[in-house]
């Protein structure tokens, strides 16, 4: 464990946070799609089938990472149960509507084809990992559709981009400590991932430069 | 699972 991992993971923490905030405070899921937290959710449950194998007290890290592989899916699970049940009425279905399935299936043939080894655990790892670099498109794609972007979201993909920045300060630390040189795959999708949040990023910044709201072009 | 692939992060 290193600082940049930690602060990644406490910032991926801050945006779910920030997510759950602000839907229990407005009463309301405007602008935010469900289709970003769904695909969330089935990177978590893909990603995170190791719970059923792995000791938690195997040692801290096992620890810390069960801990936090639950947290994840349960906000997850728990955000979408709001969007679809409680505040159902509020959710923009008409404007979400990127097609997911592209990306679900386009995730699977590249895991399928590209995987550390040739198992069941591993082809479902990689699928989480492709699909992890896309699943925020949805969102933005949502938010481009509706123009103005709340405060609170913006927040909110702010964090989750400042976590995979911090994730590949991470990567680079732990290339020259550890030599940790076979990570090709997580590291190639995570800078993709960082990438498309670096778009974001730029607008962002430009929309707080002039005080201005932040719009999407 | 986990250990052995070396996927010790989130």
């Amino acid at each position: 464990m290193n600082i940049f991992r930690l602060g990644g993971d406490m910032l991926h923490v801050v945006s779910i946070f920030l997510l759950l905030l602000k839907i229990q405070t407005s009463h309301s899921c405007a602008g935010l799609s469900l289709k970003t937290q769904i695909l969330y959710m089935v990177v978590f449950s893909t990603r995170y089938l190791d719970l059923f194998f792995t000791k938690p007290w195997h040692s801290a890290l096992t620890f810390y990472n069960t801990i936090m592989k639950i947290l994840f899916l349960s906000s997850s699970a728990y955000t979408i149960y709001l969007m679809q049940k409680r505040y159902k009425h509020t959710y923009d279905k008409v404007h979400d509507t990127f097609r997911i399935q592209y990306l679900i299936a386009a995730a699977a043939v590249l895991a399928l084809i590209f995987h550390l080894r040739l198992t069941v655990f591993e082809i479902l790892w990689a699928f989480s990992v492709f699909l992890e670099s896309v699943a925020i498109l949805p969102q933005l794609f949502l938010l481009q559709e509706t123009g103005e972007v709340e405060n609170i979201t913006s927040h909110y993909i702010f964090c989750l981009g400042g976590y995979r920045t911090l994730y590949i300060f991470n990567w680079v630390w732990r290339y020259f400590t550890e030599h940790r040189r076979n990570q090709w795959l997580a590291w190639g999708c995570g800078t993709v991932q960082t990438l498309i949040y670096a778009d974001f990023f730029y607008y962002y910044i430009l929309s707080r430069k002039q005080g201005k709201k932040l719009r999407l072009p | 699972v986990a250990a052995e692939s070396g996927h010790d992060e989130l």
